[in-house]
């Protein structure tokens, strides 16, 4: 799955997602990719997130929404990312997820929740401070 | 000096930021700046795990989900379970400037993105195909049946309804990290 938010200089933002889902899945399986606020989610006024990792589980807790949420109410890109996946593992401690965050400043953070063989998650970054795209990692928590 | 503006993408797909990069810098919108990135793991086959020949169902089939969201209308297209089109984003897209609706899919959603111009072609790829043939041979595991007789963690199906619910517990649940949404 890709994940992806934009934010233009003039403060617009955008977020998408695109994927075939999980693999072996029952016929006629959507995951929550293509559902705003689990996969993806907007708002010029707060941030935007996009969330990849279990679609089933991801579709419960709706990531995307409730990390730009927590983007209005001040925290920091970061923090939001990380809240949203503690807020998933205290449901489902096992879970395979990330979550990538972008305020409306251009602020930006990911998260993700640490299992035996996902430590670390890799997104990519572009922004003006650079002259290419960044691979980035942050430790999974 | 501003950050902004800012392309940030989940995994390591860097032609998908470069993509979506060069759409802004041309003067794109932030929506071309997400089609355009998506767009570009669509046809590069990100992981397996965007576009075409990957992620085999059950039947074997390759279907796709996408989404695309406007943060200044809240404007939503989206595309669940699109069959035998390979431009999911594309589609997505028509959804969001064409209907007043959010989310369309299977068939239905394929006969939309056809009668927006996009092309009916087959997903499946040789991998895709050998991918799914692996899978029964492993007797169909994993699947995501449970509350089903033949047994689903040694059996493929068909199944049907067993007699005995056990009740759902996400606690317990885990993913495999590399087949995944």
């Amino acid at each position: 799955t890709i994940g992806m938010v934009v934010i233009h200089k003039m403060g617009r933002t955008a977020a998408g997602t695109s994927t075939n889902g999980l693999k072996f899945k029952i016929h006629g399986r959507i995951g929550d990719s293509p559902v705003p606020g689990a996969g993806a989610y907007a708002d010029d006024t707060a941030g935007a997130a996009a969330a990849t990792g279990d679609g089933d589980t991801l579709l419960r807790f709706l990531p995307s929404y409730q990390a730009v949420e927590y983007m209005r109410g001040g925290d920091e890109p970061s923090v939001a990312c990380q809240k949203v996946i503690s807020r998933i593992q205290k449901y489902s401690p096992k879970f395979f997820g990330a979550v990538i965050c972008a305020n409306v400043i251009g602020s930006y953070g990911a998260a993700c929740n640490k299992l035996p063989t996902f430590t670390q998650f890799s997104f990519m970054v572009y922004n003006s401070l650079k002259n290419q795209s960044t691979e980035e990692k942050v430790d999974c928590i | 000096s501003s950050r902004l503006p800012l392309v940030l993408n989940t995994w390591p797909f860097k032609n998908a930021t470069e993509a979506a990069w060069r759409t802004l810098l041309s003067g794109g919108s932030v929506l071309d700046a997400v089609e355009s990135g998506c767009a570009m793991c669509e046809a590069e086959q990100c992981d397996g795990t965007v576009g075409f020949g990957g992620s085999p169902d059950e039947l074997g089939e390759t279907t796709l989900d996408a989404m695309i969201m406007d943060g200044t209308t809240m404007a939503v297209g989206a595309v669940g379970d699109l069959r035998r089109i390979k431009n999911a984003i594309g589609v997505a897209r028509k959804v969001l400037e064409h209907t007043t609706h959010t989310l369309l899919v299977g068939e239905s959603a394929t006969k939309f993105a056809e009668s927006m111009g996009f092309t009916n072609e087959d997903l499946s790829t040789r991998s895709s195909r050998a991918i799914h043939s692996d899978w029964l041979a492993r007797k169909c595991q994993p699947n995501y049946w449970r509350n089903v007789v033949p047994d689903p963690t040694k059996h493929c199906g068909p199944y049907k309804p067993s007699d005995v619910l056990e009740p759902s517990n996400l606690t317990y649940r885990e993913t495999d990290v590399h087949g995944h949404d």
